[in-house]
């Protein structure tokens, strides 16, 4: 399987994932790639996720949406304790991917969350992983196998490519 | 403003220790050339769509991943694909599943989020789009590589010992 996630200049994000799914699969078998909240998920105001793995067990959590939603619900929470609202940009669209770092979402909370979920994954028998980018600019992997490849690339930190 | 791009490719293979230097180095290269595919696009100010579905392609194309050329076998010894891409601007999604002709999966999929009215698209009549919307379209056989082919008689040999296919297909990532 293979996949990306994105934020381009504008704080737009996008995932997408491609795969030949399992070995030998049979009775029309499918798996998580091609479901959208399970293997993928992109909405700008939490971020873009792209799975790989077991995707039996992705489909069951939910894993791209439910790393999403945990993110924006977050950023939600810490925007209400700051009694702020997110500033809305010409077209009326809030600028999330302006204000996030700005109300003390960090990518730790990112990581957090991701490896939060694909913990509860794990806790249900699967294995795999997942690529994050946040619209504010954050990009993260989340793996609980090994012989995953991945590569990040960013305006700020130029290019690298690793494998877990 | 800034851009950020992250891309994963499963290799089919468990462990780095199993991995030779040759393979190792071709796959690293694979993916450091879909990485800055994707990154021209957003450098120059394109969007987050545009780069994510230029990196697959590349990916794709490249034997050494289990998508587009290179993707495992079914039971039945054909390659069938699954493809999904999401915009965040708009919550807009497109995917397919099954699909057996189509060069690049990603792109159908695309195609499925811009030009019909549907989010998913499954087997023939996913092909049957493909067709009409003008993709790439190739013989089965040219997604074929000798080591998915073994990898599959591998399997099925030890699924004639008791085990499932699930439990050997997770080592080829």
């Amino acid at each position: 399987t293979v996949g990306a996630v994105a934020v381009d200049l504008e704080g737009n994000v996008a995932a997408a994932t491609s795969t030949g799914g399992l070995t030998g699969k049979r009775w029309g078998r499918i798996g998580d790639s091609p479901v959208i909240g399970a293997g993928t998920y992109a909405d700008n105001r939490g971020c873009a996720v792209s799975a790989t793995g077991a995707g039996e067990y992705f489909i069951r959590v939910g894993v791209a949406h439910e790393i999403c939603a945990q993110i924006r619900f977050r950023f939600q929470q810490r925007l209400e304790e700051a009694q702020a609202s997110v500033p809305l940009d010409s077209e009326g669209i809030p600028e999330y991917y302006v204000h996030a770092s700005e109300f003390g979402l960090e990518a730790s909370d990112i990581q957090e969350i991701a490896d939060g979920v694909i913990g509860e994954m794990e806790s249900l028998g699967g294995s795999g992983g997942v690529i994050v980018a946040t619209p504010w600019g954050t990009g993260t992997y989340s793996f609980n196998t090994p012989g995953m490849y991945r590569g990040m690339a960013s305006s700020e930190a130029g290019a690298n490519v690793a494998i877990y | 403003g800034r851009w950020t791009l992250v891309i994963h490719g499963g290799a089919g293979v468990i462990e780095r220790d199993r991995l030779t230097a040759q393979q190792d180095a071709d796959i690293r290269a694979a993916l450091s050339h879909a990485l800055e595919t994707g990154s021209a696009v957003l450098r120059d100010g394109g969007s987050s769509l545009d780069a994510v579905e230029a990196a697959i392609r590349e990916l794709e194309d490249d034997p050494h991943f289990n998508a587009g050329r290179g993707a495992v076998f079914t039971y039945d010894g054909a390659i069938e694909h699954d493809a999904s891409i999401m915009d965040g601007s708009t919550r807009a999604a497109g995917a397919i599943t099954g699909t057996s002709h189509t060069r690049h999966p990603v792109t159908l999929a695309r195609r499925v989020m811009e030009n019909s009215p549907h989010v998913f698209l499954r087997g023939l009549g996913a092909d049957q789009f493909s067709v009409e919307q003008g993709l790439e379209q190739v013989e089965n056989s040219w997604f074929e590589t000798e080591e998915r082919r073994r990898q599959l008689d591998e399997m099925l040999a030890r699924e004639a010992e008791g085990l499932s296919a699930y439990d050997v297909d997770l080592k080829y990532g």
